[in-house]
């Protein structure tokens, strides 16, 4: 059974593209056939899976007609991981603000058709609630938020759920939230230690269990186009990321 | 001489609105009339200023005629220190994409009716490339770019210049990058030196001299809705930006 998950967080820099690139690795690892669409026009998970150029068309392309799926996607270094990535066409649509989404289901129907074969698709969202992160709300069966638990954290969170809300409500449903992640936790910090229990208890059911520990390794593994359990399998980024895969296999 | 400065990075979380709302404070504090445009539809920067429910209309409204500038400045709890938010219906209008920015000079031309009497207007930009951003860039003369030195930063930034190039040449050099700041510094991560390194090396006269450490007492006043210098003026973060203000004072 396909799932379809977007990683989601219109708040920047909280870990959507780590938590992407590392959940499918350790998915991929435990013998789950992963996609990653990167939808984002700055296209940091392509380059945290290493793939340095890929050819200049990329999902736009496919939304416009132009490409093939199959075309399009590449393997990574890894096996059962490949990468879809946004093209180079999508910075320059976002400056123009050419949303081409007056058809908001366009990825939903190109998934239907292009990504059978996958037991996962994850879709890494860019920081904003434009017509990029529409895609992927109305293409998505399930969201993982990941959260960093700093500053306006549960004010972006409430701001998401809200957006979510009459989406779900016109889809039956769909998208739910399949989970909440606390990312890049600092255990130093009081305001850390106690944002994470005010969110477990305002979502008692959505947070997951694992908590991913700031870890200098994720940065590094990123840098170099690894995911964490090429580049380092026992730092505590890479337990975690394992921690992760197994808690959404088992959701 | 008014000066209007975009604080831009479309870069998720790499301290735009903080670098924003506390270089503004440490400028007020100098003695300089600063208005800080919260140009984001997440609205942190009016929440870290301690702005708790602004009216609904804001910048939204006076680009579409509907109120005036004078109408909707409120100030702060600090002299010299004024703050004109989005709006409310900022984040609806970015969901449904339609930019009303066929107007790329709307703002500029808003600020120069509305902000005069400011020596400072500091533009808070959100994570994305698309209107709201570009608003920004015909408006600024000028440019903060914050840099955090991890993954992604120097792509980030590439990125950003590339973007600013074919503008400069429309607007006669204008927005100049003013300077880039590094900033959430952890002197523990050799990551971060080694890019930090190369930042300077590729962009020498832009780097400031100034770097903002990883300090969570900005995390905690912008919680509690205070800039750093009510905060905890003798902390590493209110240092850097005092600091960071005398630079660009003296730029
Ligand atoms: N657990 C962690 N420990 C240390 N650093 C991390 C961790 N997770 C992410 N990072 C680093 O923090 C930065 C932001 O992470 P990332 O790019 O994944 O966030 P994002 O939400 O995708 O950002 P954006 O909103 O720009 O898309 C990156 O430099 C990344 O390498
Ligand atoms: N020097 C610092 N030390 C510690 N934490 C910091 C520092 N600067 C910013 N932060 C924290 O990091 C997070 C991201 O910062 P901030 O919101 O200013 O970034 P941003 O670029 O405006 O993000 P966005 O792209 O979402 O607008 C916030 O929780 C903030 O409080
Ligand atoms: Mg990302
Ligand atoms: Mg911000």
């Amino acid at each position: 059974m396909q799932q379809i998950v977007a990683i989601s967080n219109q708040k920047g820099g909280v870990g959507k593209t780590t938590t992407t690139v590392n959940l499918a690795a350790c998915l991929a690892a435990a013998g789950r056939r992963c996609l990653v669409v990167d939808l984002d026009p700055q296209a940091n998970a392509t380059r945290a899976l290493g793939v340095d150029k890929p050819a200049d068309a990329g999902v736009l392309e496919i939304l416009q007609g132009t490409h093939a799926f199959g075309a399009l996607v590449v393997r990574t270094a890894w096996e059962r991981l490949d990468l879809l990535w946004g093209g180079a066409g999508l910075a320059e649509i976002e400056r123009r603000a050419v949303p081409l989404a007056d058809r908001p289901t366009a990825l939903a129907t190109a998934l239907t058709a292009g990504a059978l074969g996958y037991d996962f698709v994850l879709l890494d969202c860019p920081p904003s609630q434009g017509w990029l992160a529409t895609l992927a709300l109305h293409a998505a069966d399930s969201l993982i938020v990941p959260v960093q638990c700093e500053t306006f954290a549960l004010d972006a969170l409430d701001h998401l759920l809200a957006t979510l809300r009459p989406l779900q409500s016109e889809r039956g449903g769909v998208p739910r939230v399949r989970g909440i992640l606390c990312t890049m936790f600092d255990h130093e910090l009081a305001l850390t230690h106690d944002l994470v229990r005010e969110l477990r208890q305002r979502h008692p059911r959505e947070v997951f269990q694992t908590v991913i520990p700031r870890d200098i390794a994720l940065c590094e593994a990123a840098t170099l186009g690894q995911s964490i359990l090429a580049y380092d399998p026992t730092s505590r980024g890479a337990v975690g990321y394992v921690r992760l895969a197994k808690e959404v296999l088992a959701s």
